[in-house]
């Protein structure tokens, strides 16, 4: 079986805010539930 | 096989001694017949397995060098297409729902776990408590086995698997791609009707007030405006970053813990059931069956989180044809059709109270893949 996730997350706007989403896996990793797929920084 | 061919050959010698001292040739020659089918059969199930084991390899060898397989449709796939596949499952299903006697359970599920490589350490329960391979399937986790990243900016995994795909949509039109050389897109994975915001934007609202490809009645907008309505997005301040629109693709190997959780605090609005076919999702399957998430039977959960628009598709597949929700206990999948040709149009339906639906905290159990 398969789960496909789509969502909104921020993004970098034209520089003047520091808040990213940025994944933090690859492809072809194994991960489990509970751990971090992705996290933003807002500063 | 060799072994096999040895032994019978053996026989066939013996055999063929005893008639030549007057035995009755007939009845020695038929019986030679059936080990010789019998051969045969083997070889040929040998040959099979051993060319599938070798495209395997080849695939592996290609992934290590980096060279992505591509998209190519094969006769296999044409025929799965002919095959009562749904029905397959359900069988399965039955199959596999059958009580096993308490003293075997433990041979039984320590045998899944070798063939899949399944944790029997982490499950809840102590072995003879699951009735059925179903049941076991299905299982629990031990508390503590599966923590929850701490992280306020952070998104957690919902399920155990291997990450296939991942990535953000740039520019119109969201479609991911199943492999290389073939995509699908989000809207007819999700649904006509989901509230995808089909662009990066700066303001929810914008957006969520103009989705693209929905029907543009009133009242259908001002509920998902008032359910968007939280601090965050109505915050008139243009300070706030703008949002991508992302994606992530994670497979379920047989072995893998099959429930499925909360990837943030969100809302679940609405819930999507497409009763599809239930192709294979395997590796192979990807590589040569066209518009395989699409077309799988799948259930999409959506609604709003703190940064926007959440949405998670649960695709089912023929070993694994059930997807069970925590938040709507008497829903079913992969039941008989009523009729031949089944709708294309999902069946919907809204979380109560309208405009907020089911609220639920990162990690919180949401659903569960299940066999047949």
């Amino acid at each position: 079986s398969t789960v496909v996730m789509v969502f909104q997350a921020p993004v970098k706007k034209n520089g003047d805010s520091l808040s990213e989403f940025k994944f933090s896996v690859k492809c072809g990793d194994r991960i489990r539930v509970g751990e971090a797929l992705g996290r933003w920084r807002e500063q | 096989t060799s072994f096999i061919i040895k032994k019978l050959q053996g026989q066939a010698a013996t055999q063929a001694r005893a008639s030549f001292n007057g035995g009755s040739g007939s009845s020695q020659g038929d019986s030679f017949l059936v080990p010789g089918a019998t051969v045969a059969t083997l070889l040929m199930l040998g040959v099979l397995h051993a060319r599938r084991m070798y495209d395997e390899k080849k695939v592996e060898e290609a992934q290590e060098k980096g060279i992505e397989c591509e998209f190519q449709p094969d006769l296999k796939a044409t025929f799965l297409r002919l095959l009562p596949l749904r029905s397959i499952s359900r069988c399965w299903g039955y199959l596999t729902s059958v009580e096993i006697p308490v003293r075997l359970r433990p041979h039984i599920y320590r045998a899944w776990a070798r063939a899949f490589h399944s944790n029997l350490e982490e499950a809840a329960l102590p072995l003879e408590e699951y009735a059925s391979l179903r049941e076991f399937f299905v299982r629990s986790l031990k508390e503590g086995c599966r923590p929850v990243d701490p992280d306020p900016q952070c998104l957690v995994s919902p399920v155990d698997g291997t990450i296939l795909r991942f990535g953000e949509f740039k520019g119109p039109g969201a479609m991911i791609e199943q492999v290389k050389g073939f995509s699908y897109s989000v809207s007819s994975l999700l649904g006509a009707s989901s509230f995808l915001p089909m662009v990066a934007e700066g303001h929810m609202e914008e957006d969520v007030d103009e989705p693209e490809n929905i029907s543009t009645n009133k009242s259908k907008k001002s509920w998902w405006r008032i359910s968007m309505a939280s601090p965050k997005v109505w915050d008139p301040v243009s300070s706030r970053p703008m949002r991508g629109l992302f994606y992530c693709v994670i497979y379920l190997k047989p072995g893998d813990y099959h429930r499925i959780h909360s990837p943030v605090d969100w809302n679940i609005l609405v819930r999507r059931h497409f009763s599809g076919n239930l192709f294979p999702v395997n590796e192979r399957a990807t590589r040569t069956i066209r518009n395989l998430y699409v077309e799988n039977e799948r259930v999409v959960l959506e609604g709003p989180w703190r940064e926007g628009f959440m949405a998670i598709a649960a695709i089912g597949a023929t070993n694994i044809g059930s997807i069970e929700l925590f938040i709507e206990p008497e829903f079913r999948t992969n039941q008989p059709r009523k009729r031949l040709l089944h709708s294309k149009t999902p069946e919907k339906r809204v979380y109560d109270p309208e405009g907020v639906g089911m609220k639920l905290k990162k990690g919180d159990e949401v659903a569960a893949f299940n066999m047949g």
